[in-house]
This record gives structure tokens, C-alpha cells and sequence, in this order.
């Protein structure tokens, strides 16, 4: 449960890499 | 340890796995202390699991009526409120799929609204948890068609065709794939 | 118990000999033929296309260079192939004047002039060469005992030729004697002397003044610094470089470092190249070299390379260039560690940091045009109308619309761009398969290899789709040794020449790296497969994309050359028939171009 929350909580961070990478 | 907040602290010099645990067994404690119930059980809290599903249902009524800002705002809310207000004990297989469930409907919402990025980083959250199927893979081709990521957008659709050959739709899309990049690369 | 050492240095002279003789004529052998033969082989010239792209593209790398880089270069590249002067060279040329030396010293020592007439030559003693016949050599000893015997002799003579004229006499009897009576003949094969056996002296082929009182302490001294001080230096020190190294060629320090990152490696997290850049800058290597730097700076100097920046505090070029030339061998061991821990995003974005570092551009969707020379990246970023973010794209235009697209104005300059921009390779797959050698299909268990058929291109040329290539020019020879070595094929391609980097602090080869991944759980198979050898003969082919209208006219397939890469499985076919499906990646490390990336399948049937 705690690793899925991590991953859940991290979609904001990889949006902005995602942003700036492309 | 500090014992009015009950919550463990990191020394400096600690790595990352250790700050990890650390937090677990922070966010453990603090959803044990307000438990009232000395008997509890891995089973879902009825009034969270209520809460949840009354904001998922008022979010698929605003869909079926169009209404596709709020519908999103809603399924969203209900994802947060199974995210923070559901205990860390609580069955792991239920939540998983409560959380695939909405999140189906969510990333649904979100290519409809255009929001292709959001779609794409809950595409990849549900891939990341085993949900490994066509149906993810045509909606990640279609929002990364959009972004215009054009060669991911093949590798991903070459995937999904790898797990149903005959899918038409993942057949469909690769065929537009090819078309793009052609222009793509002149 | 007494030694007889070499007092009268007779034997010791030829001990040295033979031993110099050992060493030098293999030596000399070999650093001839890497003198003479060397060269050619190495620099992959033997075929034309080969020579052609390399050529346009050599000449571009040497203008784009700075001073320093062309400075820099040199230097490296004079410690590197100073093919004259080389240590071994002066060894082997020292190695003979000892050995001429030797030889004067033996020829003009009084001691072995004496032994050597002692021994016993019937042939010279009759006067006749090793190959006289019987007769010649009762004719030849007739005249001589006629001339020899002592009742014939004149009295005149004193007593000592007396005496030598009768000794003469006696030998040449003997010569007769031992190549023709058969019992002297024998005494004489076994002995080397007619009359049996002669007195043999053994000793030591020392020189006595070695182990005489005065110098023997010297000798064992010498001996003492030899055993316990030199060679066991020498072991350690090759021992500890053997094992601070992996097989890789990376420093162990390092590869436990990337295995600990990759190992520790969130999947919510997205692989970046500042991410990789991050790993390498911690390498033991860089340590190494620059011990008063700290992983921060060689973080910097890479970026600074990359972004053709110069923010780092560190002003001295070499340093950067250092740091830079290392990355090629700690991306490499990098990539395969990331194969080996099946992590596909890590590979794929550990090639693509190989290649910002050799083009010294960042990653981004424009880096394909940011890579060729004399871009001004203002004008292009606000330039460009309809997106252009491929070189195939920019082919699309005429040279006049380029040279605005790009921003530059200098024909000469445009010239050099479009040299570049053509000249890139450019994979395109024809046809992949799995393939059994000698069978017609994949059976359970079998063991087989991916077979990959692709034209290399020039993005300035006209798309060929796969279709137009006859399956009769696709075909794999069915003879025994394709059987048995399919990948021998490989072998027959040209070397891949220098590639246009003239921001990489060496010359450098193009390469493609071949990944192969599972498409069902999406990782990695094994390790990557690193293929120099491709021709690029068809970028040297006039298929100007503006110019052909029509395929069907203009367009012979059997003018194109079509290159095969196979991959080599590293486990055998699954034992249940089926389908699955494999992921191949082909990326090149020093250009940033199409490269391959698609699905095959492997049908197991019975």
C-alpha cells in the first residue's frame, strides 16, 4: 500500500521531467 | 524519536532506503493512534469505502451527462480520499483494484478533456502496477499521437499488437503511427 | 665437485646468442609486419564507399575543430601511433647490435678459435665439399697422401715441417678413413672424431668473474633485488590492475557504483541523461585522474561539454577533454550492467547520453540538426514554420530554403552542413527474422539467432519502401560453413570509418548497438551487441529525395548494397510451440539519427 501510494504521489515530479524533457 | 509527535527522524547521513522506512513507519504509526477499534482487520472502512464510492458515482453521473470538467474534478477527489484517508493495513488487493478501477475512468476523462499528459503519466501508473493489457496500450498510443511523441507512440503500439495481434484498433493506430513518422522523417 | 666455470669465456658468448636470437626474431617479425601491414587493415579503407564518406567527413571534423581539440589530439595521437620510434622498436634495434656485437666477440676470441680447429672436419681436411662422391674422395685422398707421405717428402725440410707434414699425413688418413671404412665412420658419426671419443669438458656458462671472490657478492646481491624486491613489485602491480578492472574495462569501484544505482533504481522515477550524467560523474576512474576533483566538478565538466557551454571553474581544457574521452568506456560498461539488471529505459537513455557526449549536443527533440555544423540555433528555433525536427525532414527543402531554415548565409559553410547532414547513416529495416541454420523454422529448443536485413541510407535520399528489394537479394548462402558459423557474415563488412565529431577528444568509429527485449514483460534480454562493421557504400549513391520522382524508373535494387546484422540468443527457443514476441532496438552511438526499434516474432512450431 505504502509503495503504491509512493508511486502515486511521484505522477506529479515525472510530469514536470516529462515537460521539460520534451 | 520525538515523542509528542511520535515520529522518527533521520540522522543526515541517512540514504534514501532508510528515509523510506523511516516514512512508512511514520505514516504507520499515525494511522494507528486515531484507530479506535482494538480489533481492527485488513477489511475496507465501510465510511471510507462510502465516501469514495458516492464521490465516484456523482463523477460518472456528471459524465453521462456530459458534464466532463466536473465529472473529472469528482472521480479525481474520490481517488484522493482512497489514497489519503484509507489505512496502510487495509487489504492491498482491494485497493489496488479500487484504484485501478477509478483510474480507468479517470485517464477516460482526461483524453476526452484533451489533458493528454495527465492521461499518459496515469497510463503509466497503471502499467507500473500490472495492469498490462491492449486497452492500456491503444490509450497510451493515442495520448502520446497527440503529444506528439511519435516514436513512442510506435513502440507502445507495437506492444499492445504483441499481446493481441488481431486487436483493430492497435492495427488502426500503428498504420497512423507509420503515416506520421513517414512525414515526420521526410 | 669442482665446477669448471667459463674461464676462457668460450661458451657464454653463445648462451647470450641464442637467447637474444629467441627473443629478437619473433620481435622483429612482428613489429615488421604492424609497420608495413598495419595500416591499411586498421583504417578499414580497403572498401571505396568506406573511403568516400570518411573522406568528406574527415576533412569537415578537421575545420570544425578548435585549436585546442586539434592540439589535444595530436598529442594523444602521437603517443599513440608513433610507429617509428616506438620502445619496442629501439629494443629490437639494440637487441641486434648486442647480437652483432656477440658475433665479433666470437670471431675475434682467441679460445674458441682454438676449439674450433680442434674439431674434427674429414670433408676439409680431403679437400672436398659435404656432397663428394666415393670416387672424388679416393681421388682427392690419393693425391694428397702422394703429396703428404713421408718417404716423399725432401730432405731439405726441417724437423718441425717434418713433424707437420707427418701429423698432416696421419689426418688426412684418418679423413679417408672416417668417410669410408666403416668402423671409423662410425666412431666418427657418434663421436665427431675417428678415434672414438675425445675428452668432454661439462661446466657453467659463466663467466668467471661472476662468481669470483670479489663479485660474487654482487651477483648474489643482484639476485636478491631480482627475487624479492623487483618481481614481486612487478606481480603486484599487474595483479592489482587485473583485479581493480572488470571485463569490461571499467574500475571495479565504478561498476559496483552503477550496480548499487541501478540495483536502488525507482521505476517512478524517468531516466533522464542529467540523470546519467549524475552516475558517471562519480566513476573511480575520473578519481583517478584528477584526485584534487570532486564528483561535482566532473558533473559540471560533462555538462558544460554537452551544452558547448563553459560554466565550470576549471579552465584548463585538457581536464574536460579527459573527462569526456573516459565517458566512451564507462557508457559502455554502464550499458552492459543495465542489460545485465534488465532495466530497457536505463539502456536505451545510456545511448542516448553516448550520443550528447560525442555530438556534444543536449537532448532534445531538436538535437538531429543541433548535431551538424554551423547551425545558428536562434534562427532555427524561431525560423522554422513547419516543424522540422529530423535531418530527412530538412532534405525535404531546397538548399536556398536550408541554408534559411538553418541561418547560414556562407555558401562554403552550407556546403560543409549538407556534406555532414548526408553522410549521416540511416538505418532501415527490410526484413528480421528468426532463424534456425538448417532448418526451415524455429522448432522447440532449438537454438536460433535474429537475422536482420537493412538498407543503410542517406537522409538525403528517397525512401525505398522494403517491398522493392526481390527476396532473391535478401537470401542467406545455405552452404555448411553459413551453417556453422552464421555469423561470420558479419565479419565480411568494412570496418565503419571515423565519424564527423570534431568535439570528441579522439578520433572515433561509429558503431550500432543492438539490444534485444521481451516485449511481454518489457525487459531486456541480454547482453547488447556492439556491431562496427557495416558498408556504407549506398550514402555515396546520388538518390537525391528532390530529384527522383518515379521508383519504378529510376530505381534498380540490385545497385544498393543491403546489410545484415544477426543477433545471437542468449537462451535457446522456448520447449512449447507458440508465438512470442521480441523487442530489437539499434541505435547508433555517435549519431543522433533514425535508429531502429521494432517488434519480431518468433514462431515455435513443431
Amino acid at each position: 500500500n505504502q509503495a503504491l501510494s509512493r508511486r502515486y504521489n511521484s505522477i506529479f515530479k515525472r510530469k514536470e521531467v516529462c515537460i521539460k524533457e520534451w | 524519536y520525538d515523542v509528542n509527535s511520535k515520529r522518527l527522524k533521520c540522522t543526515d547521513e541517512a540514504d534514501e532506503n532508510l528515509q523510506t522506512n523511516v516514512d512508512q513507519v511514520n505514516s504507520l504509526t499515525a494511522a494507528l493512534i486515531p484507530e479506535t477499534n482494538p480489533n481492527f482487520t485488513p477489511q475496507p472502512h465501510e465510511d471510507i469505502s462510502k465516501l469514495v464510492k458516492n464521490l465516484f458515482d456523482s463523477g460518472l453521473k456528471n459524465a453521462k451527462q456530459n458534464k466532463f470538467p466536473e465529472a473529472l474534478k469528482n472521480v479525481s477527489l474520490a481517488i484522493e480520499m482512497a489514497q489519503r484517508k484509507r489505512a496502510p493495513w487495509e487489504a492491498f488487493a482491494v485497493q489496488l483494484q479500487e484504484l485501478q478501477f477509478m483510474l480507468r475512468h479517470k485517464i477516460d476523462l482526461l483524453l476526452v478533456l484533451g489533458k493528454y499528459l495527465d492521461a499518459l503519466q496515469d497510463l503509466d501508473m497503471l502499467l507500473n502496477t500490472g495492469l498490462v493489457q491492449p486497452e492500456v496500450f491503444i490509450r497510451k498510443t493515442d495520448a502520446l499521437l497527440k503529444l506528439g511523441r511519435l516514436d513512442q507512440a510506435r513502440i507502445e503500439c507495437e506492444r499492445g499488437l504483441s499481446l493481441q495481434p488481431q486487436n483493430t484498433k492497435l492495427k488502426a493506430l500503428n498504420l497512423e503511427c507509420a503515416r506520421r513518422l513517414a512525414d515526420f522523417n521526410g | 665437485q669442482s665446477y669448471e666455470y667459463d674461464e676462457s669465456s668460450e661458451t657464454w658468448p653463445f648462451f647470450l646468442l641464442t637467447l637474444l636470437f629467441m627473443v629478437l626474431v619473433p620481435l622483429t617479425v612482428s613489429q615488421a609486419s604492424r609497420l608495413f601491414f598495419g595500416q591499411a587493415v586498421e583504417n578499414g579503407e580497403e572498401n571505396n564507399g568506406q573511403r568516400q564518406v570518411q573522406k568528406a567527413l574527415a576533412r569537415i571534423d578537421d575545420e570544425m575543430m578548435d585549436e585546442e581539440m586539434r592540439t589535444f589530439r595530436q598529442a594523444y595521437q602521437k603517443s599513440k601511433k608513433s610507429k617509428i620510434w616506438s620502445k619496442r622498436n629501439v629494443m629490437v634495434v639494440v637487441g641486434w647490435a648486442l647480437f652483432a656485437a656477440l658475433v665479433q666477440r666470437i670471431r675475434n676470441s682467441e679460445a674458441i678459435e682454438a676449439s674450433a680447429i680442434g674439431v674434427f672436419d674429414p670433408y676439409a681436411l680431403l679437400g672436398v665439399t659435404a656432397s663428394a662422391s666415393d670416387r672424388d674422395i679416393k681421388s682427392a685422398y690419393r693425391k694428397l697422401s702422394v703429396k703428404f707421405h713421408p718417404d716423399k717428402l725432401a730432405k731439405s725440410l726441417s724437423s718441425e715441417e717434418r713433424a707437420r707434414i707427418e701429423e698432416m699425413y696421419v689426418q688426412i688418413s684418418k679423413a679417408y678413413e672416417a668417410l669410408t671404412d666403416e668402423i671409423t665412420k662410425a666412431n666418427y658419426l657418434t663421436y665427431g672424431h675417428p678415434d672414438g671419443p675425445q675428452t668432454v669438458s661439462h661446466g657453467i656458462a659463466i663467466p668467471s668473474f661472476l662468481v669470483d671472490r670479489a663479485a660474487s657478492p654482487v651477483v648474489v646481491l643482484a639476485y636478491l633485488v631480482l627475487l624479492s624486491i623487483v618481481l614481486p613489485y612487478l606481480v603486484s602491480k599487474w595483479w592489482s590492475r587485473t583485479r581493480s578492472f572488470t571485463k569490461k574495462g571499467i574500475h571495479v569501484k565504478t561498476a559496483s557504483h552503477f550496480v548499487d544505482r541501478l540495483v536502488n533504481y525507482k521505476p517512478s522515477e524517468i531516466v533522464t541523461v542529467d540523470l546519467i550524467v549524475k552516475w558517471l560523474s562519480d566513476a573511480e576512474e575520473f578519481k583517478i585522474l584528477f584526485p584534487q576533483l570532486t564528483s561535482a566538478d566532473f558533473e559540471q565538466l560533462i555538462h558544460d561539454h554537452i551544452n558547448r557551454a563553459e560554466n565550470s571553474t576549471i579552465k584548463d581544457k585538457t581536464v574536460r577533454f579527459r573527462v569526456v574521452g573516459k565517458c566512451h568506456s564507462l557508457l559502455h560498461g554502464l550499458l552492459d550492467l543495465a542489460c545485465g539488471i534488465r532495466n530497457t529505459e536505463i539502456a536505451i537513455v545510456t545511448l542516448e547520453t553516448f550520443k550528447c557526449i560525442v555530438q556534444a549536443v543536449p537532448p532534445t527533440p531538436y538535437s538531429q540538426i543541433m548535431q551538424l555544423p554551423n547551425v545558428d540555433k536562434q534562427k532555427f528555433l524561431q525560423g522554422s514554420v513547419d516543424e522540422i525536427h529530423t535531418l530527412g525532414k530538412l532534405f525535404t527543402y531546397k538548399d536556398e530554403e536550408i541554408s534559411k531554415i538553418l541561418g547560414i548565409d556562407d555558401e562554403h559553410k552550407l556546403k560543409q552542413t549538407l556534406a555532414v547532414a548526408s553522410n549521416i547513416p540511416q538505418l532501415k529495416l527490410i526484413k528480421a527474422e528468426f532463424l534456425v541454420p538448417g532448418e526451415s523454422q524455429v522448432s522447440p529448443s532449438s537454438t536460433p539467432h535474429i537475422s536482420i536485413k537493412l538498407l543503410v541510407r542517406s537522409p538525403q535520399q528517397k525512401n525505398i519502401p522494403p517491398e522493392r528489394f526481390p527476396e532473391s537479394m535478401l537470401e542467406e548462402p545455405q552452404d555448411f560453413e553459413f551453417q556453422q558459423n552464421p555469423f561470420n557474415i558479419m565479419e565480411t563488412e568494412p570496418l565503419m570509418p571515423y565519424s564527423y565529431a570534431p568535439f570528441f577528444p579522439s578520433k572515433r568509429r561509429n558503431a550500432f548497438c543492438c539490444l534485444v527485449a521481451l516485449q511481454k514483460d518489457a525487459k531486456i534480454l541480454q547482453t547488447p551487441v556492439i556491431v562496427q562493421r557495416m558498408s556504407l557504400e549506398n550514402l555515396t549513391k546520388n538518390f537525391d529525395k528532390r530529384e527522383i520522382k518515379d521508383l519504378d524508373t529510376d530505381f534498380t535494387p540490385e545497385d544498393w548494397k543491403i546489410g545484415t546484422i544477426k543477433i545471437p540468443l542468449g537462451q535457446p527457443a522456448p520447449d512449447e510451440t507458440g508465438d512470442v514476441y521480441f523487442r530489437v532496438i539499434i541505435k547508433s552511438t555517435d549519431y543522433f539519427t533514425t535508429d531502429l526499434d521494432f517488434t519480431v516474432n518468433m514462431q515455435v512450431r513443431d
